[in-house]
């Protein structure tokens, strides 16, 4: 891409700025990152597009919850699940960005490093949300606490944690309803659905995971800010990144809320989750 | 809210004669800034820049107006212009049934619309049958039968071994058969880089010859609306939108990029997850919420 322009020029400075943008990385993180950029080529003096692009990567990996020296060669998978306690993963965010695909995925993970896992269906609101959860729960081979269609998300999450106990199971992944983050009595019973959680299990969740879509805009960073407000959350999924938007959003919320980037789904088969990594990901994103 | 910056940046021209270009561009850098930040796709805030500059350029600076709110009300106009005009109705077959195929990207929000469009017409004196094809998400078959309980339609289905084409053809001699005037096609999720699911639905458009195949675009969507747009306006062909989630708070400038790059009309806008939460588009509204 940089080969079109092999000296820093005015042409090069808008072909950064473009990618950024149409990656979705947002105006406001793009001005930042690239008057940081203006500032150290001024400083280091320099005058071509390669060292230039190394600097890039280097601010965003930063970014990235990163930086250059202490990111890893081989992704370290960055889940919170330790022995010896019941985990509690909870799966959270707005509507159809993959939260029931990535429980199986995560389900499907973790039962392969030896785990047993089981799932609470608390989506008790959408069409054959449970039925959805259910099909998963049979291929994966696990079990899925479950009431009726309109019953209380929180009394679900409850029996699933009775259930877990009662079978020693080592996680618990709560897969919830989409609910978009402007809606006050949606994210009341988010709350409330944490609540039931912090109370019954210590620490818990120990994991409350943003599923976001790669396709999505701006508006990403009011997801992440509003359900960092009411679930704190400790990282992000970043599904469908096996399209062709390039999840550039990502970069936003790290630079705003310090958000790790935890995976990212890259299709619908439980295998296609991986660890994220900044490097592969930003050299998809500079193509 | 984008009047007052714009204010902000034209506020030394009260009492000059006309908008000179250094003036526009000016203003115009806000407007670039708010519509990126409403995510249209950078190629069409571009383009649209430029159309809206050719028509500010040597404007009378009016009494009535500011020379930030004549800015503002070209950049409008040329927004509800751009995303209204044509007719956003529903085109009917000569002979019924009328076929709708519904398509897009995962999670847009295909299977709630098709059960909220086929209430909207059975409001209306229609008859629908509605189709589920998608035969790959676990459940699916299920989601839409369990729409079609609720609103007293009838679904048309053959589990998930048919395959989508046998399904939209039983559909279709069924609706026939019980004189069902409207056939709603649900189909799976795909992404327009999935060569295989994009010919399997060139094959069935080809085969149903429907009168109209709405993409269901998601508002949050971000630049990637104009690739998302352009491929399936190209490979399938789209003859209108259905935008959805936009009781959220998403600015909706995938309504600009994917109006620009395909030239279809978005007929009609999700505002909610219920069956009863769908409504016929309203361009002046829509460039409200992308202007801020
Ligand atoms: N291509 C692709 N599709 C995905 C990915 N993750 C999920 N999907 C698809 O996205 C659609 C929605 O996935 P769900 O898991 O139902 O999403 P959800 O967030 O649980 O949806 P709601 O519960 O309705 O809010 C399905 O068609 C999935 O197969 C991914 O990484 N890549
Ligand atoms: N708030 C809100 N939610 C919506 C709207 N339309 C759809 N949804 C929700 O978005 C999610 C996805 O909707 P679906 O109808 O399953 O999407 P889909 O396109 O059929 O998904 P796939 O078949 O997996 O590709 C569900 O949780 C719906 O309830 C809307 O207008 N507003
Ligand atoms: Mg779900
Ligand atoms: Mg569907």
């Amino acid at each position: 891409l940089f080969k079109m322009h092999g000296k820093v020029d005015e042409a090069l400075w808008e072909e950064l700025e473009d990618i950024l943008i149409t990656s979705d990385v947002g105006t406001a993180a793009t001005e930042k990152i690239i008057d940081q950029l203006r500032e150290i080529v001024k400083e280091k003096k320099l005058t071509t597009a390669e060292p230039l692009l190394e600097e890039m990567r280097t601010i965003l990996g930063a970014v990235l919850n990163y930086d250059g020296a202490d990111v890893p060669e081989e992704p370290v998978d960055p889940l919170n699940v330790e022995p010896g306690r019941l985990n509690v993963i909870l799966m959270v965010g707005v509507n159809g960005t993959g939260k029931t695909t990535s429980t199986a995925k995560l389900t499907h993970r973790l039962k392969s490093k030896g785990h047993k896992v089981i799932l609470a269906a608390a989506d008790t609101f959408r069409a054959a949300a449970i039925d959805q959860l259910l099909v998963w729960g049979t291929r994966l081979g696990v079990d899925v606490i479950h009431q009726n269609e309109g019953s209380d998300p929180a009394a679900v999450v409850f029996d699933a944690v009775n259930a877990a106990k009662a079978r020693k199971a080592d996680v618990l992944i709560v897969d919830t309803a989409g609910r978009l983050h402007s809606k006050v009595n949606l994210m009341e019973e988010l709350r409330k659905i944490r609540r039931v959680l912090t109370r019954e299990i210590p620490d818990a969740p120990h994991e409350t995971l943003l599923v976001l879509d790669a396709t999505t805009g701006q508006n990403a960073v009011n997801q992440a800010r509003t359900f960092n407000e009411v679930a704190n959350l400790t990282g992000l999924v970043l599904a469908k990144l096996d399209g062709t938007a390039k999840g550039g959003i990502v970069v936003a919320i790290s630079q705003e809320f310090q958000i790790p980037v935890k995976y990212i789904g890259l299709g619908e088969k439980i295998e296609d989750l991986q660890v994220f990594h900044p490097k592969p990901f930003l050299s998809a994103l500079f193509g | 809210s984008l009047t007052e910056r714009i204010q902000g940046v034209l506020n030394k021209l009260r009492g000059r004669g006309k908008l000179t270009e250094a003036d526009v561009n000016d203003a115009l850098r806000e407007v670039r800034r708010a519509l990126l930040e409403a995510d249209v796709s950078l190629a069409v805030v571009k383009e649209f820049i430029n159309q809206v500059k050719t028509r500010a350029i040597g404007e009378e600076l009016w009494k009535s107006l500011t020379p930030g709110q004549l800015v503002v009300k070209h950049v409008r106009d040329c927004l509800v212009e751009l995303m209204g005009g044509t007719q956003a109705d529903l085109e009917l077959a000569d002979s019924p049934p009328t076929v709708i195929l519904m398509v897009g990207l995962h999670g847009a929000g295909k299977t709630t619309s098709t059960g909220k469009l086929a209430l909207f017409m059975k409001n209306r004196g229609f008859k629908p049958l509605l189709a589920a094809t998608d035969i790959y998400r676990p459940a699916a078959i299920k989601q839409l039968e369990v729409l079609g309980n609720q609103l007293g339609i009838p679904v048309y289905q053959l589990g998930e071994n048919a395959s989508p084409l046998n399904i939209c053809r039983g559909a279709y001699k069924q609706a026939k058969e019980n004189g069902n005037d409207v056939l709603l096609i649900d189909t799976a999720g795909r992404l327009h880089v999935e060569k295989e699911l994009m010919d399997e639905l060139k094959i069935a458009k080809e085969e149903m010859k429907p009168q109209e195949v709405l993409l269901v675009v998601d508002a949050m969507t971000g630049q990637d609306a104009v690739n998302i747009a352009s491929q399936f306006s190209e490979q399938i062909g789209i003859t209108g939108v259905v935008m959805t989630k936009l009781d959220g708070d998403a600015r909706g400038g995938a309504a600009l990029s994917v109006r620009q790059v395909t030239g279809a009309p978005i007929k009609y806008i999700g505002i909610g997850e219920k069956s009863s939460a769908l409504e016929p588009f309203h361009p002046d509204r829509m460039a409200s919420r992308i202007l801020g």
